[in-house]
């Protein structure tokens, strides 16, 4: 996955996203595709979720399944989540909770709860900074102000890091794939520096909804488990979504 | 990185989507918190259900092949709906409406939403 929460010029801020899913799940040589990443292509659904008629949240969703991976809090806030690999993994997670030890929080269903109940990008920080997990992940937010966009790495009990924008290191954007930012990705899965380039390419004076979609469209960012990338600006509560495909040759992760 | 022509130069242009990387639109849908929760995703399980029951079908090939004796989903059919009513409200009751309406076994859909967690196996 590769999410970012970008700045222009006039502190608008804006939440692009690449769902990549699929990884080793079955190789369908025939159409150079990952069955699973093919299979969860036709499930993706855009969702408004609403209480007394009103949109609580929107998000992109797989139908069937219930937790957020992709989400925006209209005007408030916008959240992604990206997969985090740590050897004190989710299977931990599962055995303390199967154990009876319940005191983490599935990942996807702490982002639902966050989008659904929280009303403030402090709040929402504060939440998935704290709140214990099951599996480890990397949450990437974005305010309504500016200033306000960061990524926060999460090992299942502690908060490991929250890297900010910050205005007077030029820091005007933050992206996240599925490394620690403070290391080098796996040099046989490094998007983060193709997307960065694009990024600073483009620069703060161009971004937009338009440039954003460019940089996700690059490959290896889109690569053969991209199933969907998303579009948000939370000034105009506006989330869209599209299905990709990454024609041949194309990166297979 | 650079490794062309698996990596290329930024693309530019790319929007409104078009062209062979965009596969299609994304269709909308509500899902209304007022209602009781195993009711909510009743919609969009009746457009999408078939795309749900071949997306298990697809894990489910994935697990046999790793485990032809087919114990694996023995496993997920008998022992993850023991799981469900552990999760927290409202997931759990949604997720057993989810299983109601596409008629895909619980413990199945279970596994679909815990798959995080399952993953980093």
């Amino acid at each position: 996955c590769t999410s970012l929460v970008a700045e222009d010029a006039n502190g608008n801020l804006f939440h692009g996203r690449n769902l990549d899913f699929g990884l080793f799940m079955g190789w369908d040589s025939k159409n150079r595709s990952w069955i699973i990443t093919e299979t969860l292509k036709p499930l993706v659904v855009n969702v408004d979720f609403t209480r007394n008629n009103r949109t609580v949240f929107k998000s992109t969703n797989f139908a069937g399944y219930v937790g957020m991976l992709t989400g925006i809090r209209p005007h408030t806030f916008t959240l992604t989540m990206n997969e985090r690999f740590s050897l004190d993994g989710g299977y931990i997670g599962i055995l303390e909770w199967i154990l009876g030890k319940r005191d983490g929080m599935w990942m996807s269903f702490l982002t639902r709860s966050v989008l659904e109940n929280a009303t403030s990008y402090e709040e929402a920080k504060n939440r998935l900074a704290q709140t214990k997990l099951l599996a480890p992940a990397y949450f990437i937010l974005g305010g309504n102000q500016t200033g306000q966009g960061c990524v926060i790495t999460r090992s299942r009990v502690l908060s490991l890091d929250i890297w900010e924008l910050d205005r007077k290191q030029n820091r005007w954007y933050v992206l996240e794939t599925n490394y620690d930012h403070w290391k080098d990705p796996f040099f046989l899965d490094d998007r983060r520096t193709p997307a960065m380039k694009c990024m600073n390419q483009t620069m703060q004076a161009n971004i937009s909804i338009k440039t954003i979609y460019d940089v996700l469209s690059t490959k290896p960012v889109l690569n053969k488990l991209t199933t969907y990338t998303t579009l948000m600006e939370v000034s105009k509560g506006r989330l869209e979504s599209y299905i990709r495909d990454c024609p041949n040759p194309c990166m297979p992760w | 990185q650079y490794v062309p022509p698996y990596t290329e130069e930024c693309r530019s242009g790319m929007y409104p989507p078009r062209g062979p990387t965009f596969k299609g639109a994304v269709t909308w849908y509500t899902v209304d918190l007022d209602l009781p929760p195993s009711k909510r995703w009743t919609e969009v399980i009746t457009d999408k259900k078939a795309n749900l029951v071949s997306m298990i079908q697809a894990i489910k090939d994935l697990a046999n092949s790793f485990v032809p004796s087919g114990k694996l989903i023995e496993l997920v059919d008998r022992d993850l709906p023991l799981i469900v009513n552990t999760l927290p409200y409202p997931f759990n009751e949604e997720i057993k409406g989810i299983a109601q309406d596409s008629g895909v076994a619980l413990g199945e859909v279970v596994l679909f939403n815990i798959f995080y967690e399952v993953f980093t196996v």
